[in-house]
């Protein structure tokens, strides 16, 4: 059936729930993008089938497989973003500079938004607190006295 | 760690795009009925002898692939209620929904529900209902045993329980947790 | 913008072109 490599990667992201950061999964993701091309190819050979030759009998096929394809989208886009809200967490978690474990776990493409957050966030602390700015990643729960 | 928070699931019959949550449960299948034939798509069937699948099939889709062919004027497929769901079924809940293993049957029993509010079906202010009702019905025991599980194993409180249930069950902990160490000073 | 660039970057400019939007994000709650 389609999309099962698609549902395969958000599965293994939600058994880390704790929100833990697995290793980047290249290959299922290049796997679910493969299974779009060919959803897509197969449809637009269809559509234009059933648009030169009138055969209207392969619109539910089309609209079968264009289901699929915003499927993988879906799955595709909630892998990235969810494996994001993790990578931010890092930064409250351990600060600007990560373990080498952690950063082993992260893809290229990802070291180079968390790099662009960490500017965001310092360009933000800067503005608070007068001159010195304010580091708001520090005292997060309340000092023991 | 406390600073991921992860897209929620969505409430009711809506669902969150980027929630994981939703996706997974989204994956549960429903029995599905084929109102129109699939040309070139015979392969998916379990006997795949033919090019295509024949109007009339029954098969089991996945709620997102029912949802997606499911349009109410060019109806692609009928969708039929799962048993659980079922007059059967609701009447032993509204019995008495303290006994019912919900994770075996679930693990997606309100929000899967809710889901099936989306296909019209005759039967949808009784599923609404019962729904309710077994929430109602179950809440009061996973609130005080979360509340009274202090520092002890709680996979058996938490075994039949559905997904719902066990992030409520896990929240009442949580709270329980943080007050016995605010009250230790720690 | 920056997540906007990212899933651009990595998912979306490699979809059906009709599948490339990021409208999705306006849906994540605040």
């Amino acid at each position: 059936m389609f999309c099962e490599k698609a549902i395969e990667l958000i599965r293994e992201l939600h058994r880390s729930g704790d929100g833990s950061l697995p290793a980047f999964n290249e290959d299922g993701v290049r796997q679910v993008l493969e299974e779009m091309k060919a959803l897509y190819e197969q449809n637009q050979t269809d559509v234009h089938e059933a648009k030169s030759d009138g055969r209207s009998d392969l619109i539910p096929t089309i609209t079968f497989r264009h289901c699929c394809l915003l499927r993988n989208r879906r799955c595709i886009v909630s892998y990235l973003y969810d494996r994001l809200l993790r990578i931010r967490a890092l930064r409250w978690e351990y600060g600007s500079v990560l373990p080498s474990a952690l950063r082993f776990q992260m893809s290229a493409d990802e070291m180079v938004w968390f790099n662009q957050y960490k500017k965001s966030l310092a360009t933000y602390m800067r503005s608070l607190g007068g001159d010195e700015g304010l580091d708001v990643t520090q005292d997060l729960t309340p000092p023991k006295s | 760690s406390e600073a991921y928070m992860p897209v929620s699931a969505g409430l009711g019959s809506e669902e969150n795009f980027l929630s994981l949550e939703d996706i997974i449960m989204s994956h549960e299948k429903l029995p599905c009925r084929l109102e129109m034939t699939l040309p070139r798509l015979g392969f998916l069937d379990k006997s795949g002898e033919s090019d295509s699948i024949p109007e009339g099939t029954k098969m089991e889709l996945p709620l997102w692939l029912a949802k997606g062919l499911y349009d109410k004027k060019r109806k692609i497929v009928s969708v039929e209620l799962p048993k659980i769901y079922k007059e059967g079924w609701r009447t032993v809940f509204n019995a008495d929904a303290n006994v019912v293993d919900l994770h075996r049957l679930g693990p997606y029993y309100y929000s899967f529900g809710c889901q099936l509010l989306n296909f019209d079906s005759p039967e949808n202010p009784e599923i609404a209902q019962t729904l309710l009702q077994t929430f109602v019905g179950r809440f009061r025991r996973i609130m005080d045993s979360s509340q009274n599980a202090y520092n002890e194993d709680t996979s058996g409180l938490v075994s039949r329980l559905d997904e719902l249930e066990r992030i409520l069950f896990h929240a009442g902990q949580k709270g329980l947790n943080e007050f016995q160490r605010w009250e230790k000073g720690q | 913008a920056n997540t906007e660039t990212y899933l651009k970057n990595v998912a979306l400019k490699h979809m059906p072109p009709n599948l490339q939007t990021v409208d999705f994000l306006k849906s994540v709650p605040k």
